[in-house]
């Protein structure tokens, strides 16, 4: 099946987001 | 018997939710598997990227840790002990570290499990950083220690995703062999 995959600029490019703030 | 982790529509849902657990060892005192299981605290949980971000940024960096201290990040339903049923038949990769290089190697080593770097479908189980007196140690678990390919991509992927030369101390060692 599909799985999510997330690369590590992506996840630090989220670190400040409104969301995650 | 926590209640399930809620994630808005607007939030980057995570393959799988972890929890995040803190432990000390207890100067002068035996271990045993009661004192074990009490230390461990659970911190928090997330499902998404934006919760983990919110959990992460409240933790001190591993560096600023105390001697004799962890961190475990586990998939909700598997607690970081040797007798979990996950963990039964499995085993973990030990990467040893010199002072200075902990946090870096931490961030990366979950940012990699987090967005499922590994792919090693689900043997993945969890990550444990321990500050210790004259190095460092992270640690990667697996449910399955005698899947050789599994272990054999883990390792890979951790010499990649932590910029480990070919010298760097990192060992396999099966729970069956820390129960013993």
């Amino acid at each position: 099946g599909t799985r999510i995959v997330y690369e590590r600029d992506f996840l630090m490019n989220l670190r400040n987001s409104p969301i995650s703030k | 018997s926590l209640p399930p982790i809620e994630i808005s529509p607007n939030e980057h849902k995570l393959q799988y939710a972890y929890a995040l657990w803190y432990s000390r060892r207890s100067s002068g005192k035996q271990p045993n598997i009661q004192s074990y299981d009490q230390n461990l605290k659970l911190v928090g949980r997330f499902a998404s990227v934006e919760q983990f971000w919110s959990l992460y940024s409240h933790l001190v960096r591993p560096s600023e840790l105390t001697t004799s201290t962890h961190f475990h990040l586990f998939k909700v339903g598997i607690k970081p002990m040797w007798e979990d049923e996950a963990n039964q038949k499995g085993g973990k990769w030990i990467v040893r570290l010199r002072k200075g290089l902990v946090s870096r190697c931490w961030e990366n080593l979950i940012l990699a499990m987090l967005g499922e770097q590994f792919m090693v479908g689900e043997e993945i189980c969890g990550a444990v950083v321990s500050i210790r007196f004259q190095e460092d140690v992270i640690c990667v678990w697996n449910k399955t220690a005698s899947d050789y390919a599994t272990t054999a991509r883990i390792r890979d992927t951790l010499r990649r995703v932590l910029h480990l030369p070919a010298s760097a101390s990192m060992e396999y060692k099966t729970h069956n062999e820390s129960l013993k």
